[in-house]
């Protein structure tokens, strides 16, 4: 006979309890709770016909299929055991007590009389498998559990592992470093990364890997769990996994896309990268323009590099018949430069500015006007002064004004001569 | 001018006369004063030369109207033979004190330019004064030009020299200056806005009628003339007097208000 029973707790007694049980009695109770429940199982009364291994009356307890316990007699003996105050615990939510009394008793027997009860699993504490246990967090509650991810994970479809989002990567810079999410940490699980780096034409990319590398691997089968792969448009590179580092990768491309996949175990550390570009292109050395200079100065250039072109003191740039404050010359990824170079110039200053009642004089016999000529103005009447009195001489500068030392660009003016009497003061007469 | 001798004509072609006649007051009582030409419309003279005279209104320059400026002036009872202006605008330094004369200094702006010539011509400013640097140096000559009084025992205070009379006075030290007025019985104040030029001994100085006139040294690197002084005021004793020296404005500390008004700059 099975008695079924599904309460969350319950009493089993022996046939007749208190009164002795019957001969060649067989009976089962099955007690299942919901699942997330354990059941927990202690006899509060025990005396059945004591015999070797339990051979003629017994009480059996079983769970999945398993023997728990077999229980007989009054009292423990090297070969028979009785329930005690052990109290026996069902490994899931299911537990199974079978009563058996043979043909025959020696004696009068009162039977058992057993408490069962449900009680909730901690799955956060008591689980083992690592195919359950929560990646981040876990949280128990009465007939169940759930985990949760730290800040900036995702909790993945499984409902267990965290993962992260990490496909919005483009890297449009010259160089740069991409890593493993974490890197040096150990990498998210069940994630997938897109890395882009994408350089305009021109350009061609290297990748460099750290020496430090650890992707979760396989002796036997190449890459199955974790693995990172490189696409340069015609070329793949990879799957590349476990403690080996792939090193250099010179790429023929100028966009290259890195796809890495973890899946839902392991703890590696991953890997990190450094990528650098070199120009598909050079551009040849141009020549130093007369008078003026180029900067930087290198011995090769290549695409993109700009080269700022600068004049002399006292000379400008020209071009095409323009004159520029500054010029800048670009190296294209056909390995020509954007233009060619302008030229200097010396900065002419021009006619001198009249000045009211003064002559401009000369320096130079040429009556040059370019960067350095000198020229002074002076007043034509003996009765009139160069007003401020200074050093009336003027010179071209950079910029082409005329640049008096004391007044800058200011020009002089003729005023008429202080302090002067037109007769001279009589000698000392002698007493 | 006491002690002074006759210039000769276009030694001080700068020397002007100023003739002021306030009709506020009776006729007679008019007066003059002497002034030094800067530029083609300005002439530079004391303060205390154009104010008017009336007791309510101390600081209160004369009306332009009033005045007569003589240029290239030799000698002064022949005013037709020089050229004369009329006056545009007065600008009397707007810190005078016509009780101790500080700031005596004031601008007189010609109604027309005059033209340049032997006889006419402008002085020289001397350059903004220094803090501990006095100008003009101690002990050094300056002469000073006028047609005032010559004889101050005379007692008519008219155009007593006809001929523009010129005397050469050594600058005194500001405290030997100082102390010769603090003696006295009445209370003076010698500012720094003031030097005194003179002899200890007296006997050459300058007078009633020589006040505007300018104190000129000569620059000892351009040879030009500047004016460091401005004839301002004596004690009541006699011009000439032992230990009474003459004061002076101090151009020097007006050069950038000067400057300001002329429209030169520095």
């Amino acid at each position: 006979l099975v008695v079924p029973l599904n309460n969350m707790y319950g009493i089993i007694r022996s046939p007749n309890f208190p009164e002795p049980y019957p001969k060649e009695s067989e009976l089962c109770w099955n007690i299942s709770v919901p699942e997330g429940f354990q059941i927990r199982l202690y006899f509060v009364h025990f005396d059945l016909e004591p015999s070797y291994l339990c051979e003629y009356d017994c009480v059996k307890v079983e769970a999945e299929r398993e023997e728990l316990a077999v229980f007989c007699g009054r009292e423990n003996t090297d070969t028979e055991l009785v329930p005690g105050e052990r109290v026996i615990t069902s490994p899931k939510n299911s537990l199974s007590v079978c009563f058996r009394s043979d043909f025959s008793d020696e004696e009068h027997f009162s039977g058992f009389q057993a408490h069962y009860s449900a009680v909730d699993v901690d799955e956060c504490r008591d689980r083992n498998d690592e195919d359950l246990v929560c990646d981040h967090f876990c949280h128990n509650f009465v007939a169940g559990y759930y985990c949760s991810c730290r800040y900036g994970y995702l909790l993945h479809s499984d409902n267990r592992t965290c993962r992260v989002q990490c496909s919005d990567n483009v890297f449009t810079e010259r160089s740069g470093v991409l890593a493993s999410s974490d890197f040096p940490n150990p990498y998210p699980k069940s994630s997938d990364c897109l890395y882009r780096i994408q350089l305009e034409e021109g350009f061609l990319l290297v990748l460099e890997f750290d020496k430090t590398f650890d992707v979760e691997d396989h002796p036997d089968v190449t890459c199955p769990y974790d693995y990172i792969k490189i696409q340069d448009g015609q070329k793949e590179f990879g799957p590349f996994c476990g403690g080996q580092s792939p090193g250099r990768i010179q790429t023929e491309s100028n966009k290259v896309e890195v796809y890495f996949h973890s899946d839902n175990s392991g703890e590696n550390i991953g890997w990190r990268m450094t990528y650098t570009s070199v120009a598909s292109q050079q551009c040849p050395a141009p020549p130093t323009p007369l008078h003026g200079q180029l900067n930087p100065t290198q011995v090769q250039y290549s695409f993109r590099d700009h080269i700022l072109v600068t004049c002399d003191p006292g000379y400008s740039l020209f071009k095409d018949g323009e004159e520029l404050s500054h010029y800048q010359i670009e190296c294209q990824k056909d390995g020509n430069w954007t233009s060619s170079l302008p030229q200097c110039e010396i900065v002419d200053c021009g006619a001198p500015e009249k000045v009211a009642m003064a002559d401009v004089t000369f320096e130079s016999p040429d009556s040059g006007t370019h960067y350095g000529s000198k020229i002074q103005y002076s007043c034509r009447a003996s009765m009139l002064q160069i007003h401020p009195k200074t050093n009336s001489t003027y010179t071209c500068g950079e910029r082409g004004d005329w640049i008096n030392v004391e007044l800058g660009t200011k020009l002089p003016t003729c005023i008429p001569a202080c302090g002067e009497p037109s007769q001279p003061f009589p000698a000392q007469m002698k007493r | 001018i006491v002690g002074g001798r006759n210039a000769v004509s276009g030694l001080f072609p700068w020397q002007v006369l100023l003739t002021i006649d306030d009709v506020s007051r009776v006729p007679e009582d008019s007066w003059f004063g002497s002034g030094a030409l800067l530029s083609e419309s300005w002439v530079l003279t004391a303060a205390h030369v154009l104010r008017s005279q009336r007791r309510d209104a101390s600081v209160v320059p004369v009306a332009p109207a009033h005045i007569r400026v003589y240029l290239g002036l030799h000698n002064a009872s022949a005013k037709d033979q020089a050229v004369n202006r009329s006056v545009e605008r007065i600008v009397l330094h707007p810190n005078f004190n016509p009780r101790n004369y500080d700031n005596d200094i004031a601008l007189v702006k010609l109604s027309h330019v005059v033209p340049f010539s032997q006889l006419v011509r402008p002085v020289c400013l001397p350059p903004p004064q220094d803090k501990g640097h006095h100008a003009p140096p101690l002990n050094t000559l300056g002469l000073v030009a006028g047609w005032g009084i010559s004889n101050p025992n005379a007692s008519d205070t008219g155009l007593v020299a006809d001929v523009l009379q010129y005397v050469k006075l050594p600058v005194v030290a500001q405290e030997e200056c100082e102390s010769s007025y603090a003696s006295r019985s009445l209370n003076y104040n010698i500012t720094d806005n003031m030097f005194c030029a003179g002899f200890y001994e007296g006997g050459h100085d300058t007078c009633l009628g020589d006040s505007g006139g300018a104190f000129v040294m000569e620059d000892p690197e351009g040879g030009r003339w500047v004016a460091h002084g401005l004839v301002s005021w004596g004690g009541p004793e006699e011009c000439g007097s032992q230990r009474v020296y003459g004061v002076y404005t101090r151009v020097a500390n007006y050069v950038d208000w000067l400057h300001a008004h002329l429209g030169t700059g520095s």
